[in-house]
């Protein structure tokens, strides 16, 4: 049975931040 | 189209979090979320409240505006309407519920405009 790691889950909404 | 989503959204997955503890996806409750994202040294939670659902070009796909974490700054993806997104309290939620159901037997609420999603970003983005 595959286990999947909790951050497969979730997206990753990366902003580009300029500060 | 061959629009299958991962095979870890479909209801019975198995999932580990951060401390090693296995869990089904469909019990899966904001804590575990947020205690795994405080064990991890690169990745942290974000908040990415729902501004905009428009329908897409592509069959059976929405675009989603997210405002995203204290910086509100705007992100938009495109995904299936049957994509779960887990929201703060309330858990898996998709544009269209039937469908999530349907497809990955994982139960779903309607993901509507002011929901909050959790969301990731790295902990340093310097």
């Amino acid at each position: 049975v595959p286990v999947f790691p909790w951050h497969s889950l979730v997206p990753f909404l990366a902003p580009t931040q300029s500060d | 189209p061959s629009s299958a989503l991962p095979s870890y959204f479909m209801k019975g997955s198995i999932i580990q979090l951060a401390d090693g503890e296995l869990k089904r996806v469909e019990d899966l409750r904001t804590e575990d979320f947020l205690q795994s994202a405080e064990v991890s040294k690169e990745l942290k939670i974000d908040s990415s409240t729902v501004e905009r659902i428009d329908s897409s070009r592509t069959p059976d796909a929405v675009i989603i505006q997210f405002s995203v974490g204290e910086h509100k700054v705007q992100v938009c993806v495109e995904v299936l309407v049957e994509y779960p997104f887990f929201v703060f309290g309330q858990g898996w939620s998709s544009c269209c519920p039937d469908r999530t159901t349907q497809l990955l037997a994982l139960s779903c609420a309607k993901l509507s405009v002011g929901d909050v999603c959790i969301s990731l970003t790295l902990k340093s983005l310097r």
